[in-house]
């Protein structure tokens, strides 16, 4: 559910970020990571979608859903920006755009 | 000796030509010798495939197929306006289409199954591609993407930073750590000389590059020059040549069956299919197994057109058809007798910054880069593969850029083709171009890089800011590259391809895929909507029985007897023969009184209700005192106050 959100979100028009959290030790170390995207998710103000795919330690941060105005929008963007470029936990990220691909 | 009634199957020229014999890829004699792909799965990365389909459905894998658009598992195409979503399934007919069921055509690997994963029909984001290049990565051992960016001679683009780690991530661990392969088609942006070098997914090392041919060997109008391109195979050419045949979608105008797949699009899928007829015969060559027994099988051939040079290694390779093109058969009998190619060694400059111009030709501006023996030494390397180079340029019309490599050899490859159509004034900022045109030759020497300004116009001078060499490659000495070649000629007569001849394979690992428990919403959607109606009819059941005990004890049983509160209690102690060991679930719903005022439990309440089986409902009667028979009927919604008992309360 959480992906579909994630990938609604994009399409409608809504906000996304890739992370790419800082690898942790032990045993329980997926179960770990969930919990810091959960976290930096919640201090962005935006909902963990999900890891992404088979990249360990990648998650998807999307905002969450509710019809906003084009100036809360930006100013969510640059929170969300602004949390995850200082967030100790995160080692990348970025805003996700759409890609123009073409059939050949 | 193959005979197929499948009615399009003679105009698959692409896989036999009668009209133009050995203008195909020579397929028909891996099949005689029962390679058919059995065992392999290719995975179509597209608009989606219709499964459905008869040519199809056979082969069809649900396993390794997913619709990303729409987060399901089935990525069944969806019909549009333009009647464009057929994409998907024309490729996955010329890989897998089932032969022998009098329809339409045959594919390539026709016993391997085909999946699909439906991407393209819908917005796509760098974690999207990510997902897709990894989806089921431990059960598609191919993925064919006849896709990419614009073909409109002015793009530069090509996997970010998910989509690169996701194809690094695949050739380590897919496949059980063999490697995911991942085929690709080089463009179509002939026509605006584009050039595939500015195609991050076709440049890099990761992908098998495929580009196209026409039936008459030439290159077709849309296909493109590329330096780091593998091989060709055949695809279809100007209106006056054949295209090919292949499954079509059956929705909206489609058919079935298609005359009229074309493009570099419809030549990967080929590829795609050859190298499942590899992995039939050996399933443990790695991803650069793979690339390697391209470069070392595809045949060169006479086009005058197409600037064929010979590097050092005895590989000839043109910006035209890469090393030439694929032939099954060689494709197949080398991946028999293949062993392989030792771990990959690379070599990393530091970044060379030089701040120099650029110069409007005929000048140019020429830099350098020794490799020494020493730096070689730690990872190795010895024999080239791939060759990189990352630059940083500042121009005010980036396609007025020409960028040509030099290896050590003298080898020259045109990495950054020049391109009218690309007036970008942002130069290139740490983009990487690629080479394979030095593939097989010593990797230590002096590597030049010529950079120059073909640009008419007197425009602001170009700027080379910095720039990175790296070398992909392995431990081979040219010896063994030549030992190699040798051994593969000595195995084209098809001598080893038969059952009792098989090298043994190394085991794969274990590689779970974290997606296996998932539940798609829609399931989930749908066992909470279960559930929820589980409860509630739970919940109005037991209303239901507590209420209507409820009213019938306080109607009959209530006004002879105290009540006890709750609806359930014991069941009578009295009980005749038939009903011991009989678990009788709904009990009075009342205690009553002796007339000497001894609680008992004799129910003069019915403990039936109008569930309980017709004998317990007379075994029921049966416990009931004689002196409350007559009330049984007890009337039900009866006011509070009639149904008081004997002391006052309330039942």
């Amino acid at each position: 559910l959480s992906e579909a959100g994630g990938l609604d979100t994009l399409g409608a028009g809504g906000l996304s970020w890739a992370v790419h959290l800082d690898s942790l030790e032990g045993e329980r170390k997926e179960e770990s990571l969930t919990q810091q995207a959960d976290a930096v998710a919640q201090a962005a103000g935006l909902v963990n979608a999900g890891r992404i795919g088979e990249l360990q330690g990648h998650y998807l941060l999307v905002q969450p859903a509710g019809h906003r105005q084009a100036t809360e929008v930006e100013a969510m963007r640059q929170q969300a920006e602004a949390v995850l470029a200082r967030h100790e936990a995160v080692r990348w990220h970025s805003e996700q755009k759409l890609l123009k691909r073409a059939k050949r | 000796s193959i005979h197929f009634n499948d009615p399009k199957y003679p105009q698959q020229w692409h896989l036999n030509n009668r009209r133009s014999p050995g203008r195909d890829i020579n397929v028909t004699g891996v099949w005689e010798r029962n390679v058919t792909g059995r065992g392999v799965t290719v995975v179509v990365v597209d608009d989606g495939v219709e499964h459905t389909i008869q040519d199809i459905a056979p082969n069809y894998s649900p396993e390794g197929s997913y619709d990303l658009n729409s987060n399901d598992p089935d990525p069944m195409p969806h019909p549009d306006e333009e009647n464009g979503n057929h994409h998907g399934t024309r490729c996955a007919g010329e890989i897998a289409a089932v032969p022998n069921n009098s329809f339409c055509a045959v594919g390539v690997a026709y016993g391997s199954r085909i999946a699909g994963i439906r991407v393209l029909d819908g917005p796509l984001t760098d974690s999207l591609e990510a997902v897709a290049f990894n989806k089921h990565y431990q059960i598609n051992d191919i993925y064919s993407c006849s896709w990419g960016p614009d073909d409109d001679g002015k793009t530069v683009d090509g996997p970010h930073q998910l989509g690169k780690a996701a194809l690094q991530h695949g050739v380590m661990a897919g496949r059980q750590g063999f490697g995911s392969i991942f085929v690709v088609a080089s463009g179509n942006g002939g026509q605006h000389n584009d050039n595939c070098n500015y195609d991050g997914y076709a440049n890099s090392i990761y992908t098998v590059t495929i580009g196209a041919v026409d039936e008459e060997g030439r290159m077709p109008f849309y296909a493109e020059e590329c330096a780091s391109m593998l091989a060709v195979t055949f695809s279809g050419g100007d209106k006056m040549l054949r295209s090919i045949v292949t499954t079509d979608w059956d929705l909206q105008k489609g058919t079935g069956c298609t005359e009229g797949h074309t493009g570099t699009s419809a030549a990967a899928p080929l590829a795609a299919g050859m190298i499942a007829l590899m992995l039939q015969v050996r399933p443990c060559l790695t991803w650069r197994d793979v690339q390697h027994i391209i470069v070392f099988t595809a045949t060169q051939y006479e086009d005058r057109r197409a600037d064929w040079l010979t590097n050092e290694a005895g590989f000839s390779h043109s910006h035209q058809h890469g090393f030439g093109l694929l032939n099954a058969w060689r494709l197949v009998n080398a991946a028999k007798i293949w062993t392989s190619v030792p771990y990959l060694a690379s070599y990393v400059s530091p970044m060379l910054k030089e701040n120099k111009a650029v110069p409007r030709s005929p000048h140019s501006l020429e830099v350098l880069w020794n490799v020494s023996r020493t730096d070689l030494e730690m990872s190795g390397l010895k024999t080239l593969e791939h060759v990189a180079v990352t630059v940083s340029i500042t121009h005010p019309r980036r396609g007025s850029l020409e960028l040509r490599l030099f290896c050590p050899s003298g080898m020259m490859s045109l990495i950054g083709a020049p391109r009218s159509m690309d007036s970008d004034p942002n130069g290139f900022s740490d983009w990487t171009f690629s080479t394979v045109r030095c593939w097989g030759e010593r990797a230590r020497g002096v590597y030049r890089l010529v950079i120059r300004d073909v640009g008419d116009e007197p425009l602001q001078v170009g700027i080379l800011q910095q720039w990175q060499l790296t070398l992909y490659g392995s431990m081979w000495s040219p010896v063994d590259i030549k030992d190699r070649q040798s051994l593969l000629e000595s195995a084209m007569s098809g001598k080893y391809l038969h059952d009792d001849f098989t090298l043994p394979c190394p085991p794969g690992l274990r590689i779970p895929e974290e997606d296996g428990y998932t539940i798609t919403p829609n399931t989930l959607k749908t066992l909470v909507l279960v559930g929820c109606f589980s409860v509630f009819w739970t919940v109005y059941y037991m209303l239901e029985v507590c209420l209507s005990q409820r009213s019938k004890a306080s109607t009959h049983g209530c006004r002879k007897h105290s009540c006890r509160k709750g609806c359930f209690s014991r069941p009578p102690r009295r009980q005749n023969s038939k009903e011991v060991g009989t678990a009788l679930e709904s009990v009075p719903l009342c205690s009553s009184k002796d007339p000497d005022g001894v609680d008992s439990e004799h129910g003069d309440c019915t403990t039936a209700s109008s569930f309980l089986a017709p004998e317990l409902l007379r075994d029921a009667d049966r416990n009931l005192p004689q002196n409350s028979k007559s009330d049984l009927d007890c009337p039900l919604h009866e006011p509070p106050d009639l149904l008081q008992g004997k002391d006052g309360q309330v039942c």
